[in-house]
């Protein structure tokens, strides 16, 4: 990566692959997903179908949130209600091949986005970490 | 903050002002930080005492490990702990005058820095996504 200036660097080169994305399953009850975000120390992780294609994303917050009763957290509905239903579909994706202006603009509004392939299978995310490591080093030569 | 270069920009001009940043105090109980932190969406928040000095920042994380039990989450347990006895007392803070690049390079490892003054009083929080939007514009001049 150091050979490359910032405007050859892809997707690929930024990206975290897959095997060391901490994700869970469409059909998995919130009660693992929880447990999940909770040991990984994460916000937030991919969800992918049984194939490893991606699906979406899923974060502490809207589970919380789904749980959330009048006077409790009901803490007895995360056995009852599935990822598939409350995970957010709309995040926008990238493809490894997508350069760092494209990748840049796109962590603006979202602190992961998850990289695709065509056939929509699942390589890994670029989080706005690896973006602001590379910016700062382009600054300082 | 349109006229100013990159290297004129300090913390000040980029930060949220403290009047719009959700935040809890050192003394209140878990259970109604992780209600602010649900109601308000965010992951973290600024930590403050009653004379508004800034003294660490919560995380629904942090929260959700303390009560994370052999065999479930120990609710009851958020009404008997308190925020000091939890929080994260080692996050970089910045001052209002600090420039750019300083910004830039702290916010590398955290989704956002406090600003305080140098009486250690809160002035507001510098997140990435602030950062990120000044870079883009800057990129694209
Ligand atoms: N275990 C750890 N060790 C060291 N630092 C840690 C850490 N967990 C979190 N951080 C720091 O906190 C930032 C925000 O994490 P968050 O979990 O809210 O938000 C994360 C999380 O939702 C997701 N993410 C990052 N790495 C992941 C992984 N290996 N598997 C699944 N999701 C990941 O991407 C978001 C942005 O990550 P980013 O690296 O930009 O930014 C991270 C990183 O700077
Ligand atoms: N209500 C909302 N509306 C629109 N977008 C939203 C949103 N809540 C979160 N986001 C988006 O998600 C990112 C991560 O939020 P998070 O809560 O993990 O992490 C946040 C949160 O812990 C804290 N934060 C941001 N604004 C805050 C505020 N007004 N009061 C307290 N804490 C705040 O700073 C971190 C980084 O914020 P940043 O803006 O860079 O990045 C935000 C923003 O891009």
């Amino acid at each position: 990566i150091q050979e490359l200036t910032l405007l050859d660097l892809k997707a690929e080169h930024l990206m975290i692959a897959s095997e060391k994305v901490a994700h869970v399953q469409m059909n998995n009850p919130l009660e693992h997903a929880l447990l999940i975000l909770v040991k990984s120390g994460y916000s937030a992780v991919p969800v992918l179908d049984t194939s490893y294609k991606f699906k979406g994303t899923i974060g502490k917050n809207v589970i919380l949130n789904r749980i959330l009763g009048l006077e409790r957290f009901e803490m007895e509905k995360l056995s009852e209600i599935e990822v598939h239903e409350v995970m957010n579909k709309t995040i926008p994706c990238l493809n490894r091949e997508d350069d760092f202006f494209t990748c840049l603009k796109t962590v603006i509004d979202y602190p992961f986005v998850c990289v695709v392939d065509d056939e929509g299978y699942f390589d890994g995310i670029l989080t706005r970490r690896a973006i602001l490591k590379q910016l700062n080093k382009y600054l300082h030569l």
